[in-house]
């Protein structure tokens, strides 16, 4: 089972164990070429020994032998080396968590969590939009009282108006002033009556 | 301290090169190529240490790129800070789960708890303001409750007048 | 699979604060 070492390629933009054969490939492809370089520098220097006996198979069955055992050494060497870089430098211990991850540990929210605080929230928005209607409302019938208190007060000051002209014009309480005179008035029939027996 | 991720990946590279060198020794070289050895000795030998060097500077430079590339060094420095900070941690951290809505819950939660706190702050405003102006609606209510009444007393006060005045008319019909 | 596992994990690493700056854009137009 491969361990993708997903969470150190989020960190470091790649996978440890790609980087790792990716600098294996150039290892075993540079052996190869400089090995190839010997080769021919061999071959090259043999040109100038007409006489010598040595075959270009047999520089080549050399070359082979020596890369060979260099490519078995390479392997185990670069399999130790990518045991540790993949352990101790490419790695992200298990208790490490990455910045761009800290809200995981501030808020380890569950599902049902996260949907209780978004219904709160909505709750809170109703709340908010019932308040504002009620706000609405009372603010409109403050006006409306505004407009009533006035007519009411118009009308209040209109009897005032009323009760003013009377009093200007010696009357000043009607009610007394109708009692007054319909008292008179009675006194004055009762007078009348009593004139009228006696002139019979 | 420990050495950081930078310097243990230049050890461990060098300590492979170093074993790399060593294994490829220039008995080893001298004795695959036996034959030419033994027709040039010193030439064997310098071909050898060229193809040292020659290694060694292919393998370098290609680790150098990588650094580069990657930007290891500052990575790696970068990394040993978070490693650091988590020292004292022993428990296994988070990690994604693999399934996007969930890893994406957490990181919402901060701004669904400052947005909360926001609507709480606007709802307990919005909350007095309107208890202050529902009191003075009831001020206005009973203002104009009490106006109602004054019109109510004015409007009897002048209703009596007018039963005096229908008395009096009575009278002087009489 | 390694293309997969970096894209994978580029967006664990990326989207999460893209997500978040739409979140916020409607939380704040919201307020106001």
């Amino acid at each position: 089972s491969v361990n993708p070492m997903a969470y150190e390629a989020q960190f470091f933009g790649f996978t440890p164990q790609t980087c790792m054969l990716r600098i294996y490939i150039a290892f075993q492809d540079y052996l190869f070429e400089v090995m190839l370089v010997v080769e021919s520098v061999i071959l090259k220097k043999l040109d100038g020994f007409p006489g010598c006996k040595i075959s270009p198979l047999q520089i080549r069955k050399s070359t082979e032998k020596f890369l060979l055992f260099m490519k078995e050494h390479l392997d185990k060497l670069f399999s130790k080396m990518e045991e540790v870089l993949l352990q101790l430098v490419l790695n992200i211990p298990k208790n490490v968590l990455l910045p761009e991850d800290k809200v995981h540990e501030q808020y380890p929210y569950s599902k049902e969590q996260l949907e209780a605080l978004q219904d709160e929230i909505h709750q809170l928005q109703k709340q908010y939009r019932a308040e504002a209607s009620a706000g609405q409302a009372l603010r409109a019938e403050l006006e409306e009282q505004k407009a009533v208190q006035a007519e009411l007060e118009k009308i209040l000051q209109w009897f005032d108006g009323l009760e003013n002209t009377c009093r200007e014009h010696g009357t000043g309480n009607f009610k007394e002033s109708f009692a007054f005179l319909t008292q008179n008035a009675k006194r004055l029939q009762d007078v009348l009556k009593d004139v009228e027996e006696k002139s019979k | 301290a420990a050495p950081g991720r930078a310097q243990m990946f230049a050890t461990v590279v060098d300590t492979f090169l170093e074993k790399l060198v060593a294994a490829g020794s220039y008995q080893r070289f001298a004795n695959c190529y036996r034959c030419f050895y033994k027709l040039q000795p010193e030439m064997t030998r310098s071909i050898y240490d060229q193809f040292i060097s020659q290694l060694q500077a292919s393998i370098k430079e290609e680790i150098q790129e990588v650094k580069n590339e990657g930007n290891l060094e500052t990575v790696f420095n970068s990394l040993d800070k978070i490693v650091e900070e988590a020292k004292n941690r022993e428990e296994p951290a988070w990690r994604p789960s693999g399934i996007p809505e969930e890893d994406i819950r957490s990181a919402m939660v901060p701004y669904l708890l400052k947005h909360r706190s926001y609507l709480q702050k606007i709802l307990k405003e919005k909350e007095e303001e309107n208890r202050k102006v529902a009191e003075s609606v009831l001020a206005g209510r009973d203002r104009i409750a009490e106006l109602q009444q004054q019109i109510q007393a004015r409007k009897h006060a002048w209703q009596a007048i007018s039963k005096e005045q229908r008395e009096l008319v009575m009278t002087f019909k009489e | 699979f390694d293309e997969l596992i970096v894209e994978t994990t580029t967006k664990r690493k990326q989207w999460p604060k893209k997500i978040l700056m739409h979140a916020i854009q409607t939380m704040k137009a919201e307020q106001e």
